[in-house]
């Protein structure tokens, strides 16, 4: 038996069955597997999967989100990719914007915000009550977890600002395990 | 992160990622979901693959593109992705990931580690619905 046409998708909470669902739905109808793909991970971005993907989530240190993107066409080795996005929701389809619209194969930051208002994205804030709370939050908590090491004040005790701690002062860095929160 | 692989019904595939990164990480910093080879890879003659989890442990071992290369070796997918899994567990035990993988044919897999399971959704012509498929890490 063929097994395509196919969709998988990471995790399995219900954001995720629901962007598989909107994914194999464009699928059927248009035959197009990056319009599939491309309505999978939009619908994942509106939803906010898992506070994962998407705007509102996973806050930066100065309580900022960004996003990150891939699409990778398998046919023609073409791909489009984004990376530190600030205010545009639709992370996936300016990554498709960078695949369609130039020759590269990543862009990132500003420019890439840049990039995606001036091919038509509309430029809005990330931020949403519950990434401004959680990052209050974790203030609170002196800044933990984080990802300093080897930097003074204790960067497991202590928020920044932080420089870096001369040899006597290195503190052993244990790799924190990602929650399945706390990881990309 | 989502993690999505796209087959067409000519077999072509397409994959793609969307993460808004690690909670609290330093300004600037971006996981492995846009750096190719990485959050995500595909060839069409040989199958495709995405990964999820410790972005900045994962991203060093191309963990996607590795897992297509072991395919192209002739693994299964399930079998490719476990030992991208395995390779990097040797180095990083505490690291925290998974990895979904397909062959061209439509045949698919998943390993992970760091957690107990790992489910993924999986949706194709013979499921009216989305099927959620679990691998123990």
């Amino acid at each position: 038996q063929s097994q395509v046409p196919l969709v998988l998708t990471t995790w399995g909470t219900d954001d995720f069955q629901a962007a598989t669902t909107k994914a194999f739905l464009t699928l059927t109808k248009t035959y197009d597997r990056i319009e599939s793909l491309l309505d999978g991970l939009t619908e994942c971005e509106q939803l906010q999967c898992d506070g994962t993907v998407g705007f509102g989530g996973s806050p930066d240190e100065t309580g900022e989100t960004r996003l990150d993107a891939l699409i990778y066409d398998g046919l023609n080795h073409e791909m489009g990719a984004v990376g530190s996005l600030p205010n545009v929701k639709n992370a996936a389809r300016v990554a498709y914007a960078v695949m369609k619209y130039t020759k590269h194969s990543i862009l990132v930051g500003d420019y890439a915000a840049n990039f995606a208002v001036e091919m038509g994205f509309k430029r809005e804030s990330l931020y949403t009550n519950s990434s401004y709370a959680a990052h209050q939050k974790w203030i609170k908590q002196n800044c933990q977890p984080n990802y300093r090491k080897n930097v003074l004040p204790d960067p497991n005790k202590f928020c920044g600002p932080y420089k870096p701690a001369n040899d006597e002062d290195r503190f052993m860095f244990s790799h924190s395990q990602g929650s399945r929160r706390n990881h990309d | 992160t989502i993690g999505m692989v796209v087959i067409d019904y000519e077999g072509n595939i397409a994959v793609g990622t969307s993460s808004n990164g690690a909670n609290h990480k330093v300004p600037g910093r971006i996981g492995d979901s846009p750096i190719p080879g990485a959050g995500a890879y595909a060839d069409n003659d040989i199958g495709g693959a995405v990964s999820t989890g410790d972005g900045d442990i994962m991203m060093r071992f191309a963990s996607s593109y590795q897992t297509v290369h072991y395919i192209r070796e002739g693994k299964t997918p399930a079998k490719a992705a476990e030992i991208t899994i395995r390779t990097i567990s040797r180095k990083y035990p505490n690291f925290m990931g998974a990895i979904v993988a397909v062959d061209k044919k439509g045949h698919f897999g998943a390993a992970c580690h760091g957690m107990n399971f790992f489910k993924f959704c999986m949706q194709n012509q013979y499921f009216t619905k989305v099927r959620i498929i679990s691998v123990t890490c």
